[in-house]
C-alpha cells in the first residue's frame, strides 16, 4: 500500500483521546443537571454548554498541533478566531458521517438525538432544524472521508486564514502548503479511481465553512435574545469578530 | 468594552500541569 504523507501521520498522532473528551464533557453536563431548578439550563443551553466544552478540547488540540505551536499567541488567537465555528461544525459533521443515520444526530457525549426531538423544540426552531439537517446532508454527501483526510482537512481549516493577517507569514504559508501537498498526495495515491478527490474535498470544505457561518449568525442572534449561557469560551469567540 | 478574548489568550498561554 502507498505511504501516508508524514504531515498526516503527525496529525494522526496528535488526535485527542475521544473517550477522554467524551467523559469530560459528560461530567460537565451532568454537573449542570445537578443544579437547582432555577439554575438549570434549557436544552438549548445544554447544547451551548456542550459546544463550549468541545471548544476547550479544540483549543487544547490546536495548542499541541504542528506549526501552530510555533506561532506567537497573537497569531494563534487570530487563527482560532477565524475558524472556531468551522472546526466545531466539521467535528460534528464527521461524527454524523461515522454515525451514518439520516434521522438522528450523534452528540459528542455519545448520546443520540432523534430529528423529531429537535423539531419539537420551542420556537424559533426552524433555523436549528435547518442547520442540523444541512449538517447531516453534508455528512451523507461526503460518504468517502477517511480518518487521514479528516485530520488533514481539520488542519487546513485551522490554517485557513489569509497569511497577510498574521505576523508569521512564512510559517503559516509553509503549514498551508505542506497540508495541501499532503492531502493531494494522499488522495491521488489512495483513491486513484476517484477523479480529482482533492479538489472535491476542498469544495466540500467550502460548504462546511458556509454552514458554520450560518450557524454562527444564528447563535449570535440567540445570544442577543439572551438564550445563550454567558461567561464562557463560546460567547467570547462569538464576540471576537463582532465589536 | 471591547472583547479582548482573554479566556482564549489564557488557554493558549497557560503552562501544562502534569
Amino acid at each position: 500500500p502507498p505511504d501516508i504523507p508524514e504531515v498526516i501521520l503527525k496529525l494522526l498522532q496528535l488526535e485527542p483521546d475521544e473517550a477522554q473528551v467524551k467523559a469530560r464533557i459528560l461530567a460537565c453536563l451532568q454537573q449542570e443537571q445537578g443544579k437547582g431548578r432555577h439554575e438549570k439550563l434549557s436544552t438549548f443551553g445544554l447544547m451551548c454548554k456542550m459546544a463550549d466544552q468541545t471548544l476547550f478540547s479544540i483549543v487544547e488540540w490546536a495548542r499541541s498541533c504542528i506549526f501552530f505551536k510555533e506561532l506567537e499567541v497573537g497569531d494563534q488567537m487570530k487563527l482560532l478566531q477565524n475558524c472556531w465555528s468551522e472546526l466545531l461544525v466539521f467535528d460534528h459533521i464527521y461524527r454524523q458521517l461515522q454515525h451514518g443515520k439520516e434521522h438522528s444526530v450523534l452528540l459528542v457525549t455519545g448520546q443520540e438525538v432523534d430529528m423529531s426531538t429537535i423539531a419539537a423544540q420551542p420556537a424559533p426552531s426552524s433555523n436549528t432544524l435547518c442547520c442540523v439537517r444541512r449538517s447531516v446532508v453534508l455528512a451523507l454527501t461526503r460518504s468517502r472521508l477517511d480518518r487521514h483526510e479528516f485530520v488533514c482537512l481539520k488542519f487546513l481549516i485551522l490554517f485557513s486564514l489569509d497569511v497577510k493577517y498574521l505576523e508569521n507569514h512564512t510559517l503559516a504559508k509553509d503549514a498551508q502548503e505542506k497540508a495541501n501537498a499532503a492531502l493531494l498526495e494522499y488522495t491521488v495515491c489512495h483513491y486513484p479511481h476517484s477523479t480529482d478527490k482533492f479538489r472535491q474535498l476542498l469544495l466540500w470544505l467550502a460548504e462546511v465553512r458556509a454552514l458554520s457561518m450560518q450557524a454562527e449568525e444564528y447563535l449570535y442572534h440567540k445570544h442577543l435574545s439572551g438564550e445563550v449561557p454567558c461567561n464562557n469560551l463560546l460567547i467570547e469567540m462569538l464576540h471576537a469578530k463582532r465589536t | 468594552k471591547k472583547n479582548n478574548n482573554a479566556l482564549l489568550r489564557y488557554l493558549l498561554d497557560k503552562d501544562d500541569t502534569k
